[in-house]
């Protein structure tokens, strides 16, 4: 991508906010754009509160994250869950496809 | 099963560490 030079005066400035994810360096989060009160983006927010509310003993599977997080790649939902994991708020229960929240006791 | 207790005091340890920060 070019940076586009603006022409022809800048009555109005149509700054267009192109999300560049270079998943790359960190590598631990690209679903995290906008930051939200507790650190989290919409996204995690979303997967964590998906989470937190599964109450079965071995947790939520991937499969379930997947099927009620249509909107987000498989991809995405595994980085954020990584992420997530990474940071202790859930942890993988009886294998690496199902994750428990640690604050729903 | 242990391995999730185990794997549950982590992730809490993770967590009161990223907390203290």
């Amino acid at each position: 991508s070019k940076p586009q030079s603006m022409m022809g005066g800048g009555a109005g400035t149509n700054m267009m906010p192109t999300a560049h994810a270079s998943m790359s360096s960190t590598g631990s989060y690209s679903g995290a754009s906008m930051m939200l009160v507790n650190g989290l983006s919409a996204n995690q927010n979303q997967v964590l509160s998906l989470i937190k509310s599964c109450h079965e003993p071995q947790g939520i599977s991937m499969q379930d994250l997947k099927q009620k997080l249509s909107s987000m790649s498989v991809t995405v939902i595994r980085q954020i869950v990584d992420f997530l994991s990474n940071e202790g708020h859930i942890f993988s229960t009886i294998d690496e496809d199902h994750f428990r929240s640690t604050d729903n006791e | 099963l242990q391995r999730i207790s185990r794997n549950k005091a982590a992730a809490l340890e993770r967590l009161a560490g990223n907390q203290a920060l």
